[in-house]
C-alpha cells in the first residue's frame, strides 16, 4: 500500500518569534540570525513572509525551543533598535503539527487533505511552512492532540499517537 | 571533511503568488488548496506567517511552476471574492536559492553564514522558508547567479554551478 505520508508528528517544546516591521533591504536578516548564532540558539523554523509595498518593510518570524526563549529575548532585546524593528512578538502556546512523507509537493492534493482536515476540527492554521518531505502547520497548543489524531485518521496511519509527540 | 552544506540549488523555473488580507479562520487555506488541488496544480512551497491582529487577517503565499501560472490565476480569479481576499499578487522574476545538507537545522551559524553572504553581495532576500535538510531564499531572478556562486565559496563546495540551476 503506497503511503505519500508515512507519518505525522506534533512538537510541543517550540515558542515562537516574531520581529515586525524590520526594513526590507539586504543584511536585516544576516544581523537577526548571526547575533542568534552569537549565542549558540538553534533555530528550527524561519518564515518570512513577502516585503509590505508601500512601507518597504517585512516581518521575520522564527521558532525555538522554549528553554531558549528567555535567552533569545535578551539578545531580541539588545538588537531591536539597532535593526529597526517596531516590535517583537512571542507565542509560546503553540503547537507545530507536521506530515512527513517522501516527494509530497509534487502531489497536489496532500496539503489541501491536511488543511481540510484541520479545518474540520475547527483548528486554526497560524502559520504554514513546507518542504519536499514535510509540511508543518503551526496551530494552538490546544489542538494539538486532535490535530494529530485527525491526521492520523485521514492519512491512514495507525501508529501510537502519543510517540509521535515531542514536548 | 564534514560538510554540513553538501550542495546549493537555484531553481528560476518559478513564479510566487500571494493571495492577501483573508480571514485568518479555519478553512481559508483549505479552500485555497483544493481548489489548486482540483486543477492539478503542483505547489511547490507554501509560505504563511502570522496572523495581524487588529484585522484578524492574513496572507498566503506559495509558489508553482511558471507553466502553471496562467492556470493558478484562472483559479484565483474565481476563488479570491469567494475567500474574501483583497488581491493577488504575482512575482515570476523570482529565483528559490537553496543551501541543503544534512542537519543543518540545528546547527547555529549555516542560515546566518546563508544570509550574510547574500547581503554581502547585497541581495536582497524576498522570502525565507527552511526545513531541517534544506534553507530557501526567494531573491531576484537577477541575483540567482552571484548568489549562488557566492554560497558554493563560502561553504566550500567545488561542484559544477551550472548544474545546480533549474530553469
Ligand atoms: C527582511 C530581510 O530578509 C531583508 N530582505 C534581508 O535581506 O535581510
Ligand atoms: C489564514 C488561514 O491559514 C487560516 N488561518 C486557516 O486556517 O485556514
Amino acid at each position: 500500500l503506497y503511503r505519500p505520508v508515512a507519518g505525522v508528528a506534533a512538537d510541543l517544546s517550540q515558542a515562537r518569534i516574531v520581529v515586525c516591521d524590520v526594513p526590507d533591504k539586504p543584511g536585516v536578516a544576516a544581523s537577526l540570525f548571526t547575533a542568534l548564532a552569537n549565542e549558540n540558539i538553534s533555530v528550527d523554523m524561519i518564515i518570512q513572509s513577502y516585503a509590505r509595498k508601500v512601507s518597504n518593510t517585512n516581518d521575520i518570524a522564527f521558532t525555538v525551543d522554549a528553554s531558549d526563549l528567555a535567552k533569545t529575548m535578551t539578545v531580541l532585546d539588545k538588537l531591536k533598535n539597532e535593526i529597526g524593528a517596531s516590535d517583537v512578538k512571542v507565542d509560546d502556546e503553540i503547537a507545530k503539527v507536521s506530515i512527513v512523507g517522501a516527494g509530497m509537493i509534487d502531489r497536489p492534493g496532500i496539503a489541501s487533505t491536511m488543511f481540510e482536515t484541520l479545518a474540520r476540527l475547527g483548528v486554526n492554521i497560524k502559520m504554514i511552512s513546507t518542504s519536499e518531505i514535510k509540511i508543518s502547520c503551526l496551530v494552538e497548543k490546544a489542538d494539538a492532540q486532535k490535530s494529530l489524531k485527525g491526521l492520523h485518521t485521514v492519512f491512514n496511519l495507525e501508529s501510537d499517537i502519543m510517540a509521535d509527540v515531542k514536548g
